[in-house]
């Protein structure tokens, strides 16, 4: 595995994934900078979900893990 | 498992319908792969499903690129390969295929379009994604040999809990149908291990279809199915280890052995067992390892133990011995082995004995969550 830091390719690619697949949604407004981000939620969310180690960061195995072909339903459902 | 809400079919006669077809494959390989993928459900569910070819069927199937009409435009190759919409009117309960993608009939080569159907009818049937790694609900694809696939456990639950079981099934009570193969489960303390190794630092355990890695800079072991690292490599191995001469991972399942090189297998793979010296007679190896102070590959078959030396591609005189001659106290059956820190563990069952190759002395037994935390 990559043990370099994420590229720009990869945090466009994770930006995309997790708004496509875990609901990840603009942040605005002043409780954006309250506690961990919402990108760092959505990615401890993913990891979870996978059975990754939670770091709530872009760590080489979640990169590899979102560049794996999968099916485009959310892993996430909204919430209704 | 998880649903979509509880959405479903308020029916269990569910129409389907083909619109149109992918240039990767024939017409005929197209409706096997879907009709198959149908009948996935239909086993173990009261589902049935109906062909029709004109008019709006309760699941329309169907082959895009890009936008294709449904506001989730397809991505090009590889990436999302397929998306469909729980059970409802209209869009609802519908399949769409990337047609950017490679579909295959049977072939490792490309996508499995059996594989992809079956996951995506899930959806169409009420199924949202599992986090299990061995479920077809996963939402990673992974290459399953589709002439034996059965569908897993996790999937059978979530399909019987929307729908209830197959009224029809298992008529015939002395010929039962296969069990749903399940995950295996770190924290099931029953849980007996095929193999162990280490792979330049990691350490592997092999279980069924599966196997778990555990490295030093992560606490949660990973579990994957062994498909999706090697589709060429067979599930349920036998044994392996970590040859630090050759700086190669053997893996053996019967009479074969394959050499992984870093993450890649090695080419010219699978030989043959006697190609590490071991005699025909030997049909499996239960257990190996390489002891790093001798330098020797130990494989473990039955009650006895051979030692190989890699470097002059021997077996040592004097060999095999009885196990528990090498290893005092180790009467019951090797079934994984492998070296950590210089001390040698032999698995037993769901028990590790720890042994210090230096004194030949029985040092511990501990359980498998020794090195495979739950």
């Amino acid at each position: 595995l990559p043990i370099s830091p994420p590229t720009e390719e990869d945090e466009v690619l994770a930006e995309t994934y997790l708004k496509r697949f875990f609901n990840l949604t603009e942040e605005t407004g002043p409780t954006a900078r309250r506690g961990p981000s919402q990108r760092s939620r959505k990615v401890s969310e993913m990891q979870t979900f996978f059975g990754l180690q939670v770091t709530g960061t872009l760590d080489a195995e979640t990169v590899t893990m979102m560049k794996k072909p999968r099916c485009g339903v959310p892993d996430v459902q909204p919430s209704r | 498992f998880t649903t979509f809400d509880n959405r479903k079919w308020q029916t269990n006669q569910v129409t389907y319908r083909i619109e149109n077809y992918t240039p990767d494959m024939s017409v005929a390989e197209v409706d096997n792969s879907i009709e198959r993928a149908l009948q996935v459900w239909a086993k173990v569910s009261p589902l049935r499903f109906t062909r029709i070819y004109s008019g709006t069927a309760d699941i329309m199937i169907s082959f895009g690129t890009r936008n294709h009409g449904d506001s989730y435009p397809f991505d090009g190759p590889d990436g999302t390969l397929a998306h469909a919409f729980s059970p409802g009117p209209d869009i609802e309960g519908d399949a769409h295929f990337d047609d950017d993608e490679y579909f295959t009939f049977s072939s490792t080569r490309g996508y499995n379009l059996f594989l992809v159907a079956a996951h995506e009818l899930g959806h169409s049937l009420g199924l949202s994604h599992s986090n299990d790694p061995g479920a077809l609900m996963y939402p990673v694809y992974s290459y399953t040999d589709p002439s034996t696939f059965s569908l897993p456990r996790d999937d059978v639950n979530g399909i019987q809990y929307i729908y209830g079981p197959n009224p029809d099934v298992n008529p015939n009570p002395d010929k039962p149908d296969p069990t749903p193969p399940s995950t295996p489960d770190a924290c099931d303390p029953t849980l007996v291990l095929d193999a162990v190794t280490t792979l330049r630092g990691e350490k592997m355990f092999f279980k069924g279809r599966f196997f778990w890695r555990s490295y030093s800079q992560s606490s949660t072991p990973q579990q994957n199915l062994i498909k999706t690292f090697w589709p060429g490599l067979p599930d349920n191995i036998n044994a392996a280890y970590e040859s630090q001469l050759s700086d190669r991972v053997f893996l053996f399942k019967d009479r074969q052995v394959w050499a992984l090189s870093g993450y890649d297998i090695v080419p010219g793979y699978p030989k043959n067992l006697n190609s590490l010296g071991l005699p025909s007679t030997v049909k499996k190896v239960d257990a190996a390892l390489y002891d790093v102070d001798s330098r020797k590959s130990l494989f473990f078959v039955g009650d006895y133990y051979y030692s190989y030396d890699e470097e002059m591609k021997r077996m040592d005189k004097g060999f095999p011995k009885r196990v528990d001659e090498g290893f005092p106290g180790m009467t019951s059956k090797v079934t994984a082995a492998f070296q950590v820190r210089s001390f040698t563990y032999l698995y037993s069952g769901s028990y590790v004995f720890e042994y210090s190759m230096r004194t030949r002395r029985q040092l511990r037994v501990l359980g498998n969550s020794y090195f495979l935390p739950c």
